[in-house]
């Protein structure tokens, strides 16, 4: 394992610990997306089912629990916990989580590597996590509400995936035979994703600090 | 479809 991708797992748990700290710590999950934590949770599922079948390391399993287990607890938080349940932006939060899931399934029925029910699940679970951040994006184009735990968490999702993309150059240069085409062309199409919402990011933050402004 | 497949990354 190389350096970017460790600090892509690390920084990939940071923005999850940071998530979590924030919910916990406000009271709140104003500004976040629901349907956004539900599709990583399938995401995590999905990819995960090979904790039954192989194993690759301690690490990984640990890791994959981790993540699984995260998700469903902040789930858990926005969907049950009696204070921050109420503080989840139920009206705005509208995006059509079928409009993801259906197209990506399709394509993983159509464009994978082995026609099984692992890989098939696994190539879904890839497409899926391309898009997962959509209706989180929708949800700060509406509301323009973001505070520093939610922009850090944005920050962290971001650089994960571009130490991921480091990574792979790393990867391909250094081991023979390395080549995952389906994941390097999901992975870049994410993190571009990324940027753009980076861009309202700045953008909603510019709009806040000029309505804050002593007239 | 003939390519190996990764899994070994998260």
């Amino acid at each position: 394992m190389n350096i970017f991708r460790f600090a892509g797992d690390m920084t990939h748990l940071c923005s999850i610990i940071v998530l979590l700290l924030k919910i916990q710590a406000t009271k709140s999950c104003a500004g976040l997306s629901l349907r956004t934590q539900e599709l990583y949770a399938i995401v995590f599922v999905s990819r995960y089912l090979d904790l039954f079948f192989t194993f690759i390391s301690m690490y990984n399993v640990i890791m994959k629990l981790i993540f699984i287990s995260s998700s469903f607890c902040i789930i858990w938080y926005m969907r049950c916990h009696r204070i921050v349940a109420q503080t989840y932006d139920r009206e705005q939060d509208t995006f059509r989580v079928a409009f993801l899931v259906v197209p990506c399934f399709m394509l993983s029925l159509m464009i994978n590597h082995e026609f099984s029910f692992t890989e098939v699940l696994w190539t879904f679970s890839i497409y899926l996590e391309a898009v997962a951040i959509l209706p989180q994006l929708v949800l700060l184009q509406r509301t323009f509400n973001i505070d520093t735990l939610t922009s850090n968490y944005i920050f962290l999702l971001g650089a994960y995936r571009a130490l991921y993309m480091l990574n792979w150059i790393y990867r391909y240069f250094t081991e023979r035979d390395y080549s995952q085409w389906i994941v390097w062309t999901s992975g870049t199409l994410q993190t571009a994703t990324y940027c753009d919402f980076f861009y309202y990011y700045i953008l909603s933050w510019r709009k806040n600090e000029r309505l804050s402004l002593p007239s | 479809a003939s390519e190996p497949t990764v899994k070994d990354e998260l």
